[in-house]
């Protein structure tokens, strides 16, 4: 009966490229391992693939339209309307709320403060390699340790550190696929087409001497971006591994519910085009589960691991037992109301329109029906 | 109720053509918005004009628009809005 805590993970520029959503490449058995104690959306969307807006939408539960955010360059408690946000709700019912690295995307959009104090509880913390975000890195090579000063930075509890070069060894170049459909559609429109101008600025990108808007990225750098790309994946997915493993030794694994979304997809050559800006399903699809202790998976017994570590370098990863899941199309949008549903809280009512004037209320179905399992509710050990 | 089973996505573009500033335009910049529509079966998307002072979107102006079936073309390359005109798409599907 004691309310549950949450987890929120929240990836910045991930695709389904996971291997609980049917890749066979990836390597993301912690995540997988996850999601085979969750329910998982198969077919979740963004409201808009770049990544203020998308966060600003989901955090607060509003459309892009709502927040009149669809840029970086505007705080949307002075721009549209006071709307509070997921974290906000729960800590005005009592919840403490902290913030790790890029939940609200940083500058203007969130008035340089992450939204705090609205959302949060104590300062949201960034750890300081964050800086080199955006530093001089090549497009290929993302993920080279030498260009990081500070690999690793602690604070009790929290572990971050950039992604380093040796996971590309999970991926060698000759098995490196790549996108099914490389062109530009001959029938696209081309206001629908993004260009990937931020791509295109990257050092090494600007060697290939592309033509723009259109000119294809030749076939062999193509196989080293998507090679980059996937060893990050499988960096974030050892990331999320520790940070599980960590609810286990806490053992709070049977008191907190997980989230895990993305602010929005990544293409990967698919139309000849790259990065996210567009609305085709490869940049606004996005992975989504939830884990709900008792709910999605048995409670663990005293002692039990339901989140061991596991090493993506071992060679011989067993195949995890997919979860629950859930074909229907929903929205990230959806995201505030489930969470505030599954932790017991009201779920906010729905928007009048318009809704400018209202500071709490949603424009997003909840989820929680979906996590009405008839087998587990007949089964008398989940009903214990 | 086919409202429960739909999501819905926009993007915004300064120009009809890609230029510098076509994947992240400034608001002030923005002058089409393109507003998609998904089901299982498909995604529609039609690309309107846009006025960034009143934050309105006319869909009487539209600038271009596809059409994508999931069934026969799930990696949306085959653009099939230019044979749908004239045949709307039900009003209680619109955003």
């Amino acid at each position: 009966t004691a309310p549950l805590n949450v987890l929120l993970i929240i990836v910045d520029d991930l695709r389904p490229s996971l291997g609980c959503y049917g890749d066979k490449l990836v390597r993301s058995p912690n995540i997988d391992q996850l999601a085979s104690h969750s329910l998982l959306f198969q077919n979740a969307f963004a409201q808009q693939a770049v990544c203020a807006p998308s966060r600003v939408s989901f955090l607060t539960g509003r459309r892009p339209d709502t927040t009149r955010l669809y840029d970086f360059h505007s705080y949307w408690r002075v721009h549209a309307g006071n709307f509070s946000t997921i974290p906000q709700y729960f800590k005005e019912n009592g919840y403490v709320t902290m913030s790790v690295g890029k939940v609200f995307h940083p500058g203007i959009s969130s008035n340089y403060s992450d939204d705090s104090p609205y959302s949060w509880s104590i300062p949201p913390y960034h750890p300081s390699s964050e800086k080199y975000e955006n530093a001089k890195v090549r497009m290929r090579d993302p993920a080279s340790p030498s260009l990081v000063p500070l690999l690793k930075e602690r604070q009790p509890g929290v572990f971050v550190c950039f992604s380093p070069k040796e996971f590309q060894k999970l991926y060698p170049l000759e098995n490196m696929t790549l996108a099914p459909d490389p062109q530009v559609p001959a029938g696209l429109p081309s206001v629908a087409y993004n260009p990937w101008m931020d791509i295109r600025q990257r050092e090494d990108v600007q060697a290939l001497n592309l033509s723009v808007p259109y000119g294809p990225i030749p076939v062999d750098f193509q196989r080293k971006i998507r090679q980059s790309y996937f060893a990050s994946v499988s960096y974030l997915d050892t990331q999320v591994g520790h940070l599980l493993s960590a609810l286990d030794d806490f053992q709070l694994a049977n008191s907190t519910i997980v989230a895990f979304v993305s602010d929005h997809g990544w293409a990967l050559g698919e139309h000849g085009e790259w990065a996210k800006y567009s609305n085709f399903d490869v940049t606004t699809r996005v992975p989504l589960m939830f884990y709900v202790p008792g709910k999605t998976a048995p409670l663990p017994e005293a002692g039990e691991k339901l989140f061991p570590y596991i090493d993506p370098f071992d060679s011989v990863l067993e195949l995890t037992e997919p979860g629950r899941q859930v074909t229907d199309l929903v929205e990230l949008l959806s995201l505030s109301p489930t969470l505030s549903g599954l932790a017991g809280l009201q779920v906010p009512p729905r928007c009048p329109i318009p809704s400018f004037h209202v500071e709490r209320c949603r424009e997003g179905q909840s989820l929680v029906k979906h996590f009405r399992f008839q087998d587990l509710e007949e089964d008398p050990y989940f009903r214990g | 109720n086919p409202r429960e089973s739909i999501a819905y996505s926009q993007y915004p573009r300064p120009a009809d053509s890609p230029q510098w500033n076509s994947d992240k335009p400034s608001l002030k910049d923005i002058k089409v918005m393109g507003y998609s529509i998904r089901t299982i079966d498909y995604r529609y998307t039609v690309w309107v004009g846009f006025n960034p002072h009143d934050f309105l979107a006319n869909f009487s102006d539209v600038h271009a628009g596809e059409l994508y079936f999931v069934g026969s073309d799930p990696l949306q390359d085959h653009n099939m809005y230019n044979d749908s005109q004239g045949r709307d798409l039900p009003r209680s599907l619109m955003p």
